[in-house]
């Protein structure tokens, strides 16, 4: 469903090089259930990024269902991006002037729903990450694992076939962070593929394959046995 | 060294009442290593702006070395600000105009002291959470657990007496949370008094008293036995 090909991420800096990804060479299948780890800065966020078509690699290249991403028109790549894939961001990125269930409904909006049925969709997905007493409220009114939840409740408005979550339990107790893993697992019985960046060993055991980054490379892909 | 006194906490927003704390009675030691805990959405990041006298009680009073610091002068209660706590925000809330360093910079500035001696400490902190080779990226150059470490290293600029560090960890990988720990217990037997929230049992188990929230209120208060 998704090839990274030999792609490598540099960032210049005046004279400074950080080369956060080099030789990346990852297949993600249909309906897969991917955790990527890995220390503080080794550049899971940078790749999460080239995924969700947020950014270009400096090398090689990122195919999408057989597509050279690189070689799409911008129209094609936002109708992918909104509609194809989900993306909770390590930040959360919430519009700071919206209430949790106009923020969950942004997705909708840009995709040319109706207001009712949007907004019924939205009190929803609020209601499954347990934020259903909570959907007036304006981020900065909620916790930081409350942000958390409603960029993951975002990242499902439109029903998407990828979810790229980075770093989605980061903020929340280990009983949030398994109920999340829970409404994970339901998503991936749905035929969803989801690739998550964790620290948390706990949350990794749940998915099927652990890809392991370092340095901004590949140190290990493992697929669980059954 | 810290004294809450019957606190409570409440939000409200048109007819919705959110109780964020009830009735809460804790004294904190000189010396004391605390961690917080409770599910999402429990009230730590609400105590926490409460003991860093970034926010006041609805009820009940706040103590600190003795003194109730809702009837403190506002240049008295800036100077403990300024030089007594440090502060660890859950959301970091870096300058994103200025670099590693200059973020670790602002509390000295603010103090008054001279632009070499300020660079120097600065930098030394930024080496002591690892990010010796990122000292003048800016934020947006940064991973999510680099920003995190900045937040840390920024708390420690004016060698407070006391940390209140909210979530220190959560971005970080176990190494680099690990890393930070053994930062915090130097800390700790320098004489420093250490409350932090965490979600990591692990990060917990490294301090000496547990202080377990839930729904505003606090469920068990636990000192380790030595
Ligand atoms: N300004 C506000 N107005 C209304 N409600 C608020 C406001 N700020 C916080 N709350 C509510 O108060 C409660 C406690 O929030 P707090 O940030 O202290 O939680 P927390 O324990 O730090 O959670 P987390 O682990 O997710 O960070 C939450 O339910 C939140 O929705
Ligand atoms: N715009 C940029 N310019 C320069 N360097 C950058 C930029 N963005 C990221 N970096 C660097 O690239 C490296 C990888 O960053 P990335 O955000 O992918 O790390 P990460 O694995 O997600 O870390 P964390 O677990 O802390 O979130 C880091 O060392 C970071 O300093
Ligand atoms: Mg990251
Ligand atoms: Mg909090």
């Amino acid at each position: 469903i998704a090839q990274v090909d030999n792609v490598s991420k540099r960032y210049q800096m005046g004279d400074v090089i950080v080369d956060a990804l080099k030789n990346i060479n990852i297949d993600f299948e249909d309906g897969d259930f991917v955790s990527i780890m890995g220390p503080s800065g080794c550049g899971k966020s940078t790749l999460m990024n080239l995924l969700g078509c947020l950014d270009q690699p400096t090398e090689g290249r990122y195919l999408l269902g057989g597509q050279d991403v690189s070689k799409m028109e911008d129209d094609e790549l936002s109708a992918i991006r909104g509609s194809r894939l989900g993306f909770v961001f390590q930040s959360y990125n919430l519009i700071q002037q919206l209430s949790v269930v106009e923020n969950i409904e942004v997705p909708l909006y840009y995709q040319g729903h109706h207001e009712a049925e949007s907004r019924e969709r939205a009190i929803e997905l609020a209601e499954q990450v347990g934020l259903g007493d909570r959907i007036h409220h304006k981020p900065y009114e909620l916790s930081g694992g409350q942000q958390q939840r409603v960029g993951i409740a975002r990242s499902l408005a439109n029903d998407p076939l990828v979810i790229l979550a980075d770093e989605p339990t980061g903020n929340l107790d280990s009983k949030s962070g398994a109920d999340i893993m829970n409404f994970f697992d339901k998503l991936h019985d749905q035929g969803k593929t989801l690739i998550m960046v964790t620290h948390s060993d706990e949350m990794a055991e749940r998915s099927l394959r652990i890809i392991r980054l370092r340095d901004g490379v590949i140190e290990s892909d493992e697929r669980k046995r059954n």
